[in-house]
């Protein structure tokens, strides 16, 4: 490397235009790289650093944090649409270092590093003493509310069968006892109706995935289930441009940009279809 | 006699330029 005057970088205020220009950035680009759970929303920024880039450009060295919403990554709602999950509702923050290039009034990531976490248990009772807090996913009733909710599901269901996809948030409820669940689950082969093995059921090729919310409430030898499922618009089956220039369909790939991978303008409004609530 | 030299910019109070504003609360 040539000799010459050390590199320092450019200290700019982290409420600074050009600063929430490239936090948006890097706040798309989670979303759009997120594979399970929720979107996130950009909270505060932390800390940036400008670095002159050779030959041409800027590296912006950010680190910010970020809170949970509750749209689910499958939900094609864009970010700036949904709400913040609320601390009384144990809410989850992100973590994030990020590097991203500017050239030639471009942005592109170069780096990204996130850690989520939930908000302390304690943190929590000192703004709701009552509030449930996060559950882990394994935990046997847990598995049991998402099990009920999807056969109740499916039960009520005149066509297709729908499998699960993920669970993404389970708590569990004091009074009255029970176990509050959210978890998503995708269109298969399979008519809800007749379903004899559900590990034969394969997913749509055209995909379509929903997002359920479901309260399973403990009763003296019985159990209450109550489940709404919003239904997100079939994510369609895109031709992939091939080497020898032929265009090949298959299948979307998994879940990484839900909304960039919707129709066009051009097709109906991306309108969600609310099934539920059933008990 | 010894004169203090004027201080200059010293006008409001100094914001600090990070960690910027919180958009919605602190976890």
């Amino acid at each position: 490397a040539p000799h010459g005057p050390e590199l320092t970088y450019r200290q700019l205020n982290c409420d600074d235009p050009e600063t929430e220009q490239v936090a948006q950035v890097a706040v798309d680009y989670i979303n759009s790289h997120l594979l399970q759970g929720y979107k996130h929303t950009l909270n505060q920024i932390d800390k940036v650093k400008v670095w002159p880039r050779r030959p041409f450009g800027e590296i912006f060295e950010l680190e910010i944090d970020t809170l949970e919403t509750t749209c689910h990554v499958l939900d094609p709602t864009p970010v700036a649409n949904c709400t913040v999950r609320q601390l009384v509702e144990h809410a989850v923050e992100g973590d994030c270092d990020f590097r991203v290039l500017k050239q030639d009034g471009q942005f592109s990531v170069t780096f990204a590093k996130c850690d989520s976490s939930p908000d302390s248990a304690e943190d929590v009772r000192k703004v709701c003493p009552d509030c449930p807090l996060l559950a882990p996913f394994n935990h046997s009733r847990v598995v049991h509310a998402v099990e009920a909710a999807l056969a109740a599901f499916n039960a009520q269901s005149n066509g297709t069968y729908f499998q699960l996809v993920e669970v993404s948030r389970a708590q569990f409820v004091p009074l009255p006892v029970s176990t509050r669940v959210e978890f998503a689950v995708a269109a298969t082969d399979c008519v809800a109706k007749e379903v004899t093995d559900p590990a034969k059921c394969n997913p749509l090729a055209e995909k379509q995935y929903g997002f359920c919310k479901a309260t399973v409430t403990e009763k003296v030898g019985q159990e209450d289930v109550a489940v709404t499922c919003t239904l997100f618009q079939t994510q369609p089956v895109v031709p992939q441009p091939q080497p020898d220039g032929t265009d090949v369909v298959v299948p979307t790939s998994a879940p990484v940009d839900p909304a960039a991978s919707v129709s066009p303008p051009a097709s109906p409004p991306a309108a969600s279809l609310v099934v539920g609530p059933m008990v | 006699p010894v004169v203090q030299p004027g201080v200059a910019g010293a006008a409001g109070p100094v914001v600090p330029p990070c960690p910027g504003r919180i958009r919605y609360f602190k976890v």
